[in-house]
C-alpha cells in the first residue's frame, strides 16, 4: 500500500 | 541512529525501570493501569514478531527483547504476583480496551505498508501503542492526584514518542526518500494525547517542589 522505508526502529 | 531517536529510546527504557521499581520496590500498583500494560505488551509482541527475521541491528533486537521481557513481567506482577495483585483496584482501571484493540485492528487491516499478515500486525500495533495511554490517563483522571514515580512514569513515556517525533522530522530533512507516514500519524497522535498531562506535570514541578502533579 505504502512501500515506506524498512523497519529499522523500534 | 540520530540523538533524538537515542533520548527518545532511553526516555522509554527509563520508564520502564522506573514502573519496574515503583511496582517491585513499592510493593503496590495503586495508581498503575494494568489495562495500559497489557496493551504495551500486546503492542510489543505484535510489532516484534519480526525479532525473527529482520535484523537491522544488535541494538535494536537487544532493546525488542528487553521491551517484550519487560512489559511481560509487569503485567504478571501485575496480575499475578503478590501483594501487588492486591493493590490493582478492577474497579478504577476498567477502560474498556476492546474498544481500542477492535478500531486499530481494523486499522491495521486497512491501512499498512504491504498486504502480508506481518506488515497489518505491524500496523496494528503502532496504531495500537498510540492509544495505548488512555486507560491510564483515566485512572489518573480518576484519582485527580498523581503520585509522583506515577507521574515522573507517565512523563518520561510521553517523551519518548515526542522525542521520535524530532527523530523523524531530523531523518525526513536528512535522508532522502525516507518516509514513514503510518509512525508519523500515529506517533503524532500518541504524542498529543500527552499535551494535557505534560502541562499539568510541568505546573506541578515548575517550582522545583515535587508537589503532586493534579488533573482536574
Amino acid at each position: 500500500l505504502m512501500a515506506d522505508a524498512p523497519k529499522d526502529e523500534l | 541512529m540520530n540523538i533524538f531517536r537515542f533520548l527518545g529510546d532511553m526516555s522509554h527504557i527509563l520508564s520502564f525501570v522506573i514502573l519496574l521499581l515503583k511496582i517491585t520496590q513499592g510493593k503496590s500498583a495503586a495508581g498503575i493501569s494494568l489495562r495500559t500494560q497489557e496493551l504495551y505488551m500486546i503492542v510489543f509482541c505484535s510489532r516484534y514478531l519480526d525479532l525473527f527475521w529482520n535484523f537491522s541491528s544488535l541494538y535494536n533486537s537487544f532493546l525488542k527483547v528487553v521491551f517484550i521481557a519487560c512489559s511481560s513481567a509487569i503485567v504478571y506482577i501485575i496480575r499475578f504476583k503478590s501483594p501487588q495483585k492486591d493493590t490493582w483496584n478492577p474497579e478504577l482501571d476498567n477502560f474498556p480496551i476492546q474498544y481500542l484493540i477492535g478500531p486499530c485492528a481494523v486499522a491495521g487491516l486497512l491501512i499498512n505498508q504491504d498486504w502480508t499478515p506481518f506488515e497489518m500486525i505491524w500496523a496494528f500495533s503502532i496504531y495500537l501503542e498510540a492509544v495505548a495511554i488512555l486507560p491510564q490517563l483515566f485512572l489518573l483522571q480518576k484519582q485527580g492526584e498523581v503520585e509522583n514515580l506515577t507521574s515522573h512514569y507517565v512523563a518520561a513515556l510521553g517523551a519518548y514518542r515526542g522525542l521520535y517525533l524530532m527523530n523523524w522530522v531530523y531523518r525526513y530533512f536528512t535522508e532522502d526518500d525516507y518516509l514513514q507516514r503510518i509512525v508519523w500519524f500515529a506517533g503524532t497522535v500518541q504524542t498529543g494525547l500527552y499535551i494535557d498531562f505534560f502541562y499539568h506535570y510541568y505546573q506541578s514541578k515548575r517550582g522545583g517542589l515535587s508537589r503532586p502533579v493534579k488533573l482536574p
